[in-house]
């Protein structure tokens, strides 16, 4: 590795990205810049916490050709992105004119270049080994991405290893052991302290998080439950019914529910054609009475798990489901059986829920997350604010 | 664009530290002598990981085609770009 000279003084970061792609939602855009920085944050005690104003470390711009600093983008290909080491600022640019993508082989995958621009930002140069992130050449997207022994010894080299085994403060839910943390308001009823079991957890077009047990459903925002909850489902979703089993939003901007052998679309609160369907009709190869459902954030696919087995589903291919699935779920390192609810969440992190308790996946590592405290953890404190 | 000529990978060299800055000004392309063009290669050869023969050879052009971070390699004092 090579370090250029300079670095921060302190390790409580924050970043602003004050000009988005035009290609990507913003919603995905700010979980992957989310990714990236926690990329550096797992071996040291940097922390990354986004602002939407105001000053900041690292500002992260999307532009094209000339925009200002002397370095001007050169369009598609070469060039795809630089960034200023913290002596000169520690702003990271890209090039808009490249084809940004998430979790997907096509185009040049936002996460990974991200990952690499930030460690410049934090004052690494290139390496020259060929499989550090720090590498100057892209190398085309890995759907399971490992940082490499050559980048963990730079990084520590600059900001030490990491003391504190807590995951960086920007990722939800939020940790208790920040000093400024309120425990967010219990729900109205409470309920959902006494029993955390969920039906489903899912995030809507936007970006919300819904969570659904019966005939209820809570909105969780990014350190509460929202105020007034929980709330009937049939008041904000028209026609869906209670109990539902399995929920995911996919990147049409649709949400898709499914209950036994049935399953409805909607988009936002509207019913979004004549449902139900019968899940056989339009999720060929996917079985019935399902446990969950989520969008991997590792390649964007939609997986669908029941009892200890779980399938892929892939609408561009035909058929959308390989004849290798179903697969055992134990192929998801430390994740149980029987399910009941499986969520990406806004961080980028991947997370599975059973009974009163939640497990935090590491989409690189392809196995449940090493934290303290431990996984699992209980739900009704971490997610809905429990005492 | 793929660097398919002497003066493109001059560039290229010169953008990534390799090469003297002035070296990105067409106007004073060739004005390199043989040992600091020669070395430049072959440094840029050794930090890929390619075989280092001094010579702008097609795999060198190749690697220099490929996508990549606009930050220099080479990062001496000459890296003065500021914030703004």
């Amino acid at each position: 590795y090579a370090l250029q000279g300079s670095r921060w003084r302190v390790k409580n970061l924050t970043y602003k990205i004050s000009k988005y792609p035009k290609r990507l939602k913003r919603v995905d855009v700010d979980a992957e810049i989310a990714r990236a920085f926690a990329v550096w944050s797992e071996d040291t005690d940097l922390t990354f916490t986004r602002k939407t104003s105001g000053p900041v470390h690292i500002e992260i711009k999307f532009v094209e050709s000339e925009h200002g600093d002397g370095d001007a983008f050169d369009g598609q290909g070469g060039t795809l992105a630089h960034a200023f080491f913290p002596v000169f600022g520690g702003d990271a640019h890209f090039d808009d004119a490249e084809l940004w993508t998430i979790g997907s082989p096509r185009g040049t995958n936002l996460f990974q270049v991200a990952a690499h621009e930030f460690g410049h930002s934090l004052g690494l140069s290139h390496s020259d080994q060929s499989s550090a992130l720090m590498a100057p050449f892209y190398r085309g997207f890995e759907p399971v991405f490992k940082l490499d022994e050559d980048d963990k010894a730079a990084i520590q080299s600059l900001y030490g290893r990491k003391t504190n085994q807590y995951t960086p403060t920007n990722v939800y839910p939020p940790s208790t052991q920040r000093p400024s943390y309120t425990p967010p308001k219990v729900p109205l009823d409470g309920s959902v302290c006494k029993d955390s079991k969920v039906d489903t957890i899912f995030n809507s077009e936007n970006g919300d998080t819904f969570a659904f047990k019966g005939d209820k459903y809570y909105k969780l925002t990014t350190d509460s439950v929202e105020e007034g909850y929980p709330k009937l489902i049939s008041k904000n979703w028209p026609g869906l019914p209670a109990n539902i089993d399995a929920a995911f939003t996919y990147k049409n901007g649709k949400t898709y529910f499914f209950k036994g052998t049935q399953y409805w679309r909607y988009h936002g609160s509207q019913m979004d054609g004549a449902y139900p369907k019968e899940i056989s009709e339009g999720f060929t190869g996917i079985p019935d009475h399902l446990d969950a459902a989520m969008v991997w954030g590792g390649n964007g696919k939609i997986y669908f798990f029941k009892g200890s087995k779980f399938w892929r589903f892939d609408p561009a291919k035909k058929p959308p489901v390989k004849a290798s699935y179903p697969k055992p779920i134990s192929n998801w390192e430390g994740v149980p059986n029987n399910l009941d609810a499986a969520l990406r969440y806004t961080n980028g992190y991947t997370y599975f829920f059973k009974g009163d308790k939640y497990y935090r996946f590491h989409d690189a590592r392809f196995a449940v997350d090493t934290a303290t405290p431990p996984f699992p953890r209980p739900t009704a404190h971490w997610w809905f604010g429990c005492k | 664009a793929p660097v398919s000529t002497t003066s493109q990978a001059e560039i290229y060299l010169s953008q990534f530290g390799y090469l003297p800055a002035s070296a990105r000004n067409p106007a004073s392309s060739g004005l390199q002598d043989k040992h600091t063009w020669v070395s430049a290669i072959e440094e840029f050869q050794n930090f890929a990981g390619l075989n280092v023969t001094g010579e702008l050879d097609e795999e060198t052009m190749k690697l220099m085609s490929l996508p990549r971070c606009g930050v220099r390699d080479r990062v001496g004092s000459s890296d003065t770009r500021s914030k703004r």
